[in-house]
């Protein structure tokens, strides 16, 4: 009883929300309702990324809310990655590492 | 090499962020932001070099399907220089038959460019005695990254797998704030470990990171860093000289 008659504080954001502030935050907007749920549920698997980054990281990196917390690992890496670089510099490394193999 | 180094507090050396949008042209904004910057130290001239020149001009197609700093440099030799951002202006997409570099002036040429040694201790003392140099990196933390500096491991960041260009501005050393009370109770009595970090200039506008800007840790290979480490020459290799980084 006692416990309960205790002020609770500040409720926690829902991440409902969160990913209101979000939109507001970056603009974003989505065109219909079963894009704003997928781009939700896909938020909520980046802030549960996020916090694991956090506990995995050994520096001093934040990592959390972005611009790109509404896009899948592979839309980022789509919109956001030079492939051409990264099959060049995936080729190489496996030449190296075949010719090393080979010796 | 000094124990810190940070181009940006040089006055008119590193240009302002850029917004690559929906291009994927970091090896280009990379790329200019490198001539940019040690055409500024060299001359002490401040020049803003057109990104879109590289994208349009180049020889690969399509500059924002992805590309390399060295064809954007081998771009600049083939056109014997770079017109200004003012007069050749950023569009977002690669217009590759309509290269537009004959009609302007040049602001600023290379002589050349070259392959730095894969090595942090090398390319702190290039960067401190030289200027910025372009690296290539794996980007996948940068999704979630808001800001401080990113130590990962082989397995959180393969070093393997790098798909981002981006110039590297400096390099300094930051007293470790992380640590429970048992820790920072002992901490008079203990030596104070300090986190060594790179400064890096993203392409992905102001407000992402560090007002544009990100640190990786240094002597770690994070994310792959010492990949592909890669400059252009500017100026005479006869009167090469030495500067001072701030």
């Amino acid at each position: 009883d006692s416990l309960r008659a205790q002020d609770p504080g500040p409720r926690p954001l829902e991440l409902k929300e969160v990913f209101k502030l979000f939109q507001i935050q970056f603009n974003k907007s989505y065109s219909n309702p079963a894009e704003h749920a997928r781009r939700l549920d896909i938020f909520v698997h980046n802030l549960a990324m996020a916090q694991r980054l956090q506990e995995e990281d050994l520096g001093t990196a934040e990592f959390g809310v972005t611009p790109f917390s509404d896009l899948t690992e592979e839309e980022f890496g789509q919109l956001y990655g030079n492939w051409r670089a990264a099959k060049k510099d995936l080729r190489v490394g496996r030449k190296v590492r075949f010719e090393k193999q080979e010796l | 090499i000094p124990p810190s180094c940070d181009w940006r507090k040089a006055p008119n050396i590193i240009s302002p962020v850029k917004y690559q949008g929906k291009c994927n042209c970091c090896w280009a904004i990379a790329a200019a932001g490198n001539i940019e910057a040690l055409w500024n130290i060299r001359f002490k001239q401040s020049v803003e070099v057109s990104v879109q020149e590289l994208l349009d001009c180049g020889r690969c197609g399509d500059g924002c399907l992805g590309g390399y700093v060295w064809d954007a440099f081998i771009t600049v030799l083939n056109y014997s220089g770079l017109a200004s951002e003012k007069d050749y202006r950023f569009r977002g997409r690669a217009n590759i038959h309509r290269c537009l570099a004959p009609f302007y002036k040049k602001v600023a040429w290379i002589q050349d460019y070259v392959m730095l040694p894969r090595n942090e201790h090398t390319m702190a003392r290039y960067v401190a005695t030289q200027g910025p140099i372009t690296v290539l990196i794996n980007q996948m933390l940068l999704q979630h990254y808001r800001q401080g500096i990113i130590r990962a491991t082989p397995s959180t960041c393969d070093p393997w797998l790098v798909n981002h260009y981006v110039l590297l501005v400096g390099f300094g050393k930051e007293e470790e704030k992380k640590g429970s009370e048992k820790d920072l109770s002992q901490s008079n009595h203990l030596p104070r470990h300090s986190t060594p970090y790179w400064i890096l200039k993203n392409s992905w506008g102001a407000h992402w990171g560090e007002q544009g800007y990100f640190r990786l840790h240094q002597g770690s290979n994070t994310c792959g860093i010492t990949r592909s480490p890669l400059t252009a020459c500017i100026g005479d290799p006869a009167e090469k000289q030495q500067v001072s980084c701030p």
